[in-house]
């Protein structure tokens, strides 16, 4: 469903040239379970923006369900955004003046269900991320976990089918980050598609296949003999 | 050095209160070696912050070198948090339209040294931890990791005597990581005092002592068995 051909995302500083990702081409499948490791800057987020359609490539095409993302309009890269994926970013992207239960609400908003519906369908996301004592609190009245759970609660409310997940338990003590870990297996388990970039060899051995970047290119891509 | 008795912080929201830290009492010599641990939402931020003198407790009482922070003026806080301190926050706080340099020479403007040993200084600390090919870079063309350790960078380059870091390798790999811890350890070996919150028992094996906070409360409070 996800089809990347060549691709390069470069930055042009002055006189110097900074890649990304060079060259990179990947293949991933309807109910996958993928771990992308590496170095930091070897260009895992940048790779992880242009698979969620929030970035394009400087070379390179990349098609999504068969479709060439270049070609969308922005009405349909719209769509793929709020309706397909659900992403988690490595630095949460929380609005600072909403509360909890608000900022989760929002991906609701497109879906044309009512109030009441939506208010349910975000309880029911951040009681799965154990936050359901927390919803009125705005994010800089929460920890830094506590964040990362609430933006992890809002890219899984709308139940997309593909999930990007940025570094998802980074600011996680080991139990939460396992309960976090099982929420994506579950979703796993009902047929979706989880994409999650981590740096710890734990979080990576319950996906069934890990791909290394180092410095913008695919070092390695495996099945995982451990799953 | 550090003298905490019965430190509470609470925050009153409508008809609740939240206890972030419930009578918390430790005492921290120099040259200490301190890793805090504990789930999610158990109160580190809140404790670092409070030894920082960045944030008040509601109860109880902080002498830092045998003064009550309490009765600190202005001017005497600003000399703690400027000269004494170094802080990595787990948010980072960097100026998001400066760059790396800029942002780690910026503590340097108050210690009255010319423009060229303030440069000088921060390079030598931008170099520290692998961050020299990146100084000219704003925070927004900084992957997670690098912007982490410009944080660390900006931390260190008053050389402080004290060293609060916060989740210091949420985002980095475990190579780099280990570079930083390793970092951590000459700066402890130079007679340095160092506390680290940190969720990885990796990180907390290099650690002299150990605290372990739950719900606010102190938990458990040990010297390393393995070190
Ligand atoms: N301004 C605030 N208003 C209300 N509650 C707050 C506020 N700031 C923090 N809290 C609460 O205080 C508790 C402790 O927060 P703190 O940031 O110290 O936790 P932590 O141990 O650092 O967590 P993490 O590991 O997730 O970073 C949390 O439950 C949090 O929701
Ligand atoms: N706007 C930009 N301008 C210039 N260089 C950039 C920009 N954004 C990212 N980079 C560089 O691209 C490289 C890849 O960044 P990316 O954020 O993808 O790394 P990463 O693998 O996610 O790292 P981390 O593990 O630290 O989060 C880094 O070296 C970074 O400095
Ligand atoms: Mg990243
Ligand atoms: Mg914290």
């Amino acid at each position: 469903i996800l089809d990347l051909k060549g691709i390069t995302r470069l930055y042009r500083m002055g006189e110097e040239t900074i890649y990304a990702l060079r060259e990179v081409s990947l293949s991933l499948s309807q109910n996958e379970y993928v771990a992308i490791m590496g170095p930091s800057g070897s260009g895992k987020s940048t790779l992880m923006n242009i698979i969620g359609c929030l970035d394009t490539p400087t070379h390179g095409s990349y098609s999504f369900e068969g479709e060439k993302v270049s070609r969308m309009n922005d009405r349909e890269l719209a769509g793929i955004r709020n309706r397909k994926i659900g992403f988690v970013f490595q630095t949460f992207n929380l609005l600072p003046r909403s509360t909890a239960l608000q900022n989760v609400e929002l991906p609701l908003i497109y879906s044309g269900e009512s109030r009441r519906k939506r208010e349910d369908r975000a309880i029911e996301a951040l009681t799965d991320v154990s936050m359901a004592d927390r919803i009125t609190h705005k994010p800089n009245e929460l920890s830094g976990g506590q964040r990362q759970r609430v933006a992890i609660a809002r890219a899984l409310v709308t139940k997309p089918s593909i999930i990007l997940a940025d570094e998802p338990t980074g600011n996680l003590d080991t139990k939460t980050g396992n309960e976090i870990i099982g929420l994506f297996e579950s979703l796993w388990e009902e047929g979706n598609t989880i994409i999650i970039v981590t740096h710890e060899e734990d979080i990576a051995t319950h996906a069934a296949r890990i791909i290394r970047l180092r410095d913008g290119e695919v070092e390695e891509d495996v099945v995982n003999p451990n799953r």
